[in-house]
């Protein structure tokens, strides 16, 4: 059974693709197969391992042809595989907005034909538009990267509203896993007292039954660290770049964090 | 006459929202009329000055109606004002997919009744979708806010060619300013790679005819400062927040480096 993910938070630059790429390589190091999809424009999590994104299939001929997502799948390691995105995905919106079920063009993919891998992971760009919302129609469960600020904390109830209309309309399955901190500054007061108002909202909100009642802040937090913003440039996970460094241990415990989480295969 | 910018960058979190606001206040604090225009759907610039965005009109409208700028420009102080996104922004793309000259709406109202500012400064979502195309036919000027890291870097030439496409087809005034670097971080090897990589682009862009081969990398730096953060849950500007820090001071810098690229009024 494969359980698919999505990595998303409308808010720009809050740690998305650094998550869904060092996230999903921390487990596929644990011996689970994973398999990363890039689903925005900006094919940051492609670049991430160095994987070319103009002239071959990518995500973007998925959603369009559509085809089956196995079919412009990479291999990265034994445990690890890559669906790129391209550019054209920037277009999608227009190019699909009076085509009935456009936002479930993606499942139907996953479902006709899905992929050998454990886990899926799917980078979304920042924005609660279609391509986002292919990601949450196709997922059991959403993680939130967010960045312990003003801003980051005032869109939730957008992400969480969006969140809830497609698991009343188009896939019951869904929740809300938790929130990972990102960028973390731990002595800056800003940071601890956003801690504090997601911790209270997430306690209230098991009262009542929504798609994030479950849902928790990770204890695994990502620590700022210049490392985790240097390994792209090598084209490499922070496991690869730098084994010691914080950014390494942030996600390594986040995996198993997560992992733990899962309910026993 | 009225100078109008647009402060863009498709790569999420680079600081878009918090130069708009603090550039436009450091320019309004030197006594030029400023207006500010959100056409985010996050709506993070209007949050930032405290401005409600729900039940009243908006840039939305503005683009929508259509109706004029001016009616939905709230004044913030005597050379300060703005104009309030709302979230319904999110659903223009699809709204308009089939509008034809549906990038000019923002464009045609400002021509029309131009608002009574020395400078507008426009604050856009992190896409090159249909509100950012909305911004780049408005304006005269390109500041993109960029932090020096290897994804930043990466969508700097995405990013030009949409502008020389709104140049060519819809804008022939179109010309970039420069790049305004954003919670740069002195001493990590990266930023200053990325720096060089910049100078040296704009450099070379000296020698053809494009939109950017007058642009040129800011020299005043916006360092990273946890307050620049902190302002906008006050509902502040940085000069109102703490005058003293270092995002105060670098702001403030912009703001009459700014002043002096304009041509003489
Ligand atoms: N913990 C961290 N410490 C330092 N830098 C980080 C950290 N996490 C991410 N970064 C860097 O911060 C920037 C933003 O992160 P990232 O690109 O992963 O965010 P995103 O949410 O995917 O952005 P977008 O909204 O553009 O898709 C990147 O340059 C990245 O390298
Ligand atoms: N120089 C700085 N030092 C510290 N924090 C900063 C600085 N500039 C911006 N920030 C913070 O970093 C985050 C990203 O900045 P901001 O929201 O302005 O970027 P943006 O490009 O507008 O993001 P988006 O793509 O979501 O619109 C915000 O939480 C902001 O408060
Ligand atoms: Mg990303
Ligand atoms: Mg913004």
């Amino acid at each position: 059974d494969v359980k698919t993910i999505a990595v998303m938070n409308q808010k720009g630059g809050v740690g998305k693709t650094t998550t869904t790429a060092n996230l999903g390589a921390g487990i596929a190091m644990l011996g689970r197969a994973v398999c990363l999809l890039d689903i925005d424009p900006q094919c940051h999590l492609s670049l991430h391992f160095n994987v070319e994104t103009a002239d071959s299939p990518s995500t973007y001929d998925v959603l369009v042809e559509p085809m089956p997502v196995e079919r412009v799948v990479r291999p990265l390691t034994d445990t690890l595989s890559l669906a790129p995105a391209s550019v054209d995905l920037a277009g999608l919106e227009t190019q699909l907005a009076s085509v009935p079920g456009r936002e479930q063009r993606l499942r139907q993919q996953l479902d006709a034909a899905p992929l050998p891998a454990e886990f899926i992971l799917i980078d979304c760009p920042p924005s609660l538009g279609l391509l986002t919302l292919n990601a949450l129609a196709a997922a059991d469960e959403v993680i939130i990267p967010l960045q312990p600020h003003f801003f980051a904390l005032q869109g939730l109830g957008q992400l969480l509203q969006t969140v809830s209309l497609v698991q009343e309309r188009i896939n019951p399955r869904l929740r809300v896993a938790g929130v990972v901190l990102c960028m973390f500054e731990r002595i800056t007061r800003l940071a601890n007292e956003v801690v504090l108002d997601l911790q209270a909202f997430f306690e209230d909100a098991r009262l009542h039954a929504t798609p994030w009642s479950g849902a928790k802040v990770f204890e695994s937090v990502v620590r700022r660290n210049i490392k985790l913003a240097e390994c792209p440039s090598h084209g490499l996970s922070i496991f690869d770049y730098d084994a010691t460094c914080n950014g390494a241990k942030d996600y390594a415990d986040l995996a198993e964090e997560f992992l733990e989480m899962q309910a026993p295969v």
